[in-house]
């Protein structure tokens, strides 16, 4: 990626540099889950690297269309996992993907460079966003498994890889893909993730682009580290003129011919539609439903829906418009996301898309211009957390917030396949070797990098512990220092939208302290979701029975807290719960931490107790946290959610959570 | 016949293996040609590869993937050393 690692500190030279320290990730090998990879890329070259660490297993399948010739140091696993696709859809298509792990997609290769590509000078999209690229661990060993195809990642495959992977000898696994959330013990992804944390593989898991609603994440096992998505402070403007003289803030990475300097005739598309064909269909720009004598020679406006992004720019084109204006509609909000359209053409909020419709109807002759202002840094404020980030709470289990943690999602420059245009389309002719996308599957390998990097730094930590180091030392202020913003409202976001907040790799990697996890633990946990025996021996065979004293949920140790109180309206006593916590001193041995807190109104959130004296490196110390919370009585259906944090320093060190009160 | 088979995810208990079988997947084939047999008066199984075991799992899981109807799946959940057998679900990128 480019600017990334600007953005996330990863360049800074000082003495604990992380990068450094953990020698760019080069003794960690990084399995991801994905399409498959481009492995001629630059960002996968094996120049400067050392042999292949003697523990690994793995190795490249040799296929028609990937040569095992093509791995190398850089890429030291290739293998693809179609089965389960094929037994549900019939033989892999040769003609139109390839059945081996190379990617015909682009997806694969984008977060595999995201998570460990080498540097790679003059990077950029059509010009957009150039710079150096580089993965977060950008020597980490790399070891791709082909589990998407065509329509879609079948549960079968995605098991099989993790199964190989694990059994290879990855250290982290980066996952960004995701369906509905059902029980674990019914999720290949939760069962697989369990079973490769329990051999100390880190697992990080995007939590899905089904934002801004509430309870829309995904992957939401607490062995999994949840990622949300957030922009950074690098956009691509493209700004709409009306004859009128008012102007719009949109979005484009469209690089070709602009519209000139004079302004066009402009249509919404609802007022094009062809003869026969619903009007709203056509606002949507769908596939033949505009009337080219209609939209010919003017910039078309299109509600963002149904169809994609990019495709509606190619309705429009082969309709014969100029440009094209696509305007989020109030379910979108104002989030937006770059795209590298085929005409002229630039995204805009809802509320800039329903100011150009009124202008269109109150207007005889409706006349636009879209200026392209390339690549822009220092944007303000930033990170944002993006619009499509999926939020909580969790589905399954709402003691456990989730998402855990926040990265950069949107407008991300990465490698891409050779194999399909930066749009996607079948009409698109264009190749590059890097593309800027959009998605929580771009910010999972940003975690999953970071990941690496702490593990190469910090060889001994678990899974929990490099989780628990990600989580307590994220921020919540953007760089104006206002706390994290929501693109869908642009008002204050919340630990439903961000976790624990936007990942600091820097502050990660000296944590003071760590919420550590071991299986013991995640046992008890699901003894206390209540689920039988036999569903807890399907995540782990190895499971005895459970204690007659089963406890909560929320007693896990994790670096986050979540309760859920019932909505007693009718009792005026205050509700309560109290939870339990060890934390592990992985700073100086001789370490004072003094405990603030900050609740919501109403809630009385006390911890005892409120100072812990470490005496040793690696001492366990334990807390407890009661939340008295007032009853409440909302309309059915409806769940009530104030946030607080916790954050324990010792001057140095803030070892920050996120407190959540669900009634 | 074809009709109404899915993908399951068939998990196995290891500390029931018979010791008549040397491997796993001999088990694990096993296991599932019963099922198949049960519901099948003549061996119609197996027609090519993708009608047998799709994957075997030894590492994070084990256990293995085959298609089944749901009559099937409900007949492999007693059948000995079977743990459970789940649907798969498809997912999508993210």
């Amino acid at each position: 990626t480019t600017h990334t690692p600007e953005f996330l500190g990863l360049n800074s030279s000082v003495a604990t540099d992380l990068t450094e320290e953990a020698k760019y990730g080069e003794d960690v090998i990084i399995g991801v889950l994905d399409t498959g990879v481009w492995p001629e890329r630059a960002s996968f070259l094996d120049h400067k690297m050392g042999p292949i660490p003697a523990r690994w297993l793995g190795g490249c399948a040799d296929e028609e269309s990937f040569s095992a010739s093509l791995c190398n140091r850089k890429l030291i696993g290739a293998k693809y996992f179609a089965k389960g696709y094929e037994a549900a859809t019939g033989p892999v298509n040769t003609t139109v993907e390839f059945k081996s792990a190379r990617d015909g997609e682009g997806h694969g290769t984008h977060t595999a460079s995201t998570a460990a590509g080498r540097m790679v000078s003059k990077a950029s999209l059509l010009g957009f966003a150039e710079g150096v690229a580089r993965g977060m661990a950008s020597k980490a060993r790399l070891a791709v498994y082909k589990v998407c195809w065509e329509s879609g990642c079948y549960d079968s495959d995605i098991l099989a890889a993790f199964d190989e992977a694990v059994a290879d000898g990855v250290d982290v696994i980066s996952l960004s893909v995701g369906g509905g959330v059902v029980p674990y013990y019914l999720d290949p992804i939760a069962i697989g993730a369990y079973g490769a944390m329990k051999k100390g593989v880190f697992v990080s898991c995007s939590a899905g682009n089904s934002g801004p609603g509430s309870l829309t994440v995904t992957n939401v096992a607490p062995w999994i580290t949840t990622v949300a998505a957030s922009t950074i402070d690098r956009s691509f403007p493209a700004t709409v003129t009306l004859s009128g003289g008012d102007e719009f803030q949109g979005t484009s990475l469209y690089s070709g011919p602009d519209l000139g300097d004079s302004l066009h005739p402009l249509i919404y598309a609802v007022n094009a539609s062809k003869a026969g064909v619903n009007a709203y269909s056509a606002s949507l720009c769908l596939d033949g439903t505009l009337d080219p004598a209609k939209v010919k020679g003017r910039i078309v406006l299109c509600d963002r829906g149904s169809n994609a992004r990019v495709a509606k720019g190619q309705v429009v084109k082969a309709a014969g418009a100029l440009g094209m204006i696509l305007a989020n509609l109030p379910v979108d909000g104002e989030g937006l996301v770059a795209d590298s359209h085929v005409l002229p053409a630039t995204a805009v909020g809802a509320k800039a898309g329903a100011k150009i419709k009124d202008y269109i109807l109150s207007t005889k002759s409706p006349k636009a211009n879209i200026l392209f202002r390339g690549t822009v840094y220092g944007v303000q404020p930033a990170p944002v957390i993006s619009s499509f980030s999926s939020r909580g709470p969790n589905p399954e289990t709402p003691e456990v917030l989730k998402p855990d943690i926040t990265a950069p999602g949107v407008n991300i420059l990465a490698a891409w396949t050779g194999a399909a245009a930066p749009t996607g389309l079948e009409g698109d002719n264009r190749t590059v070797e890097f593309n800027i996308i959009s998605g929580t599957s771009m910010s999972c390998p940003h975690i999953s990098g970071i990941a690496a990097l702490l593990k190469g730094a910090r060889p001994g930590w678990s899974p929990a512990m490099i989780k628990s180091a990600i989580m307590t030392s994220a921020y919540v202020v953007d760089n104006t220092g206002a706390p994290l913003a929501d693109e869908a409202t642009g008002n204050v976001s919340t630990p439903f939208a961000y976790g624990a907040g936007h990942v600091d790799p820097q502050r990660a990697m000296n944590p003071g302290l760590v919420y550590d996890l071991e299986v013991a633990d995640y046992i008890k946990f699901l003894c206390a979701l209540n689920y039988s025996q036999a569903a807890i021996r399907v995540i782990d065979p190895d499971v005895g029975a459970c204690p007659t004293k089963i406890g909560s949920p929320s007693e896990l140790n994790y670096p986050s807290f979540s309760t859920l109180f019932d909505q007693t309206g009718s009792s005026s006593a205050m509700l309560e719960t109290t939870f339990s916590r060890t934390v592990t001193n992985v700073g100086p041995a001789n370490s004072t931490y003094t405990v603030d807190v900050v609740g919501p109104k109403n809630v009385k959130i006390t911890v005892s107790p409120s100072i812990l004296e470490f005496t040793e490196e690696n001492q366990k110390l334990h807390y407890t946290m009661k939340v008295s919370a007032p009853p409440v009585k909302l309309p059915p259906g409806t769940i009530g959610s104030a946030f607080g944090f916790v954050a324990w320093t010792d001057g140095i060190h803030v070892v920050q959570s996120p407190i959540v009160i669900n009634w | 016949s074809d009709l109404g088979v899915r993908t399951y995810i068939v998990q196995m208990a290891q500390t029931q293996q018979p010791v008549v079988f040397n491997s796993h997947q001999s088990w694990y084939e096993s296991t599932f040609h019963a099922v198949k047999q049960m519901r099948h008066t003549q061996s119609v199984f197996a027609v090519n590869e993708l009608d047998g075991i799709l994957h075997t799992y030894s590492t994070v899981f084990q256990g293995f993937a085959a298609r089944l109807t749901e009559a099937e799946a409900e007949a492999m959940r007693l059948r000995p050393g079977v743990m459970a057998a789940y649907p798969e679900q498809v997912r999508q990128l993210h």
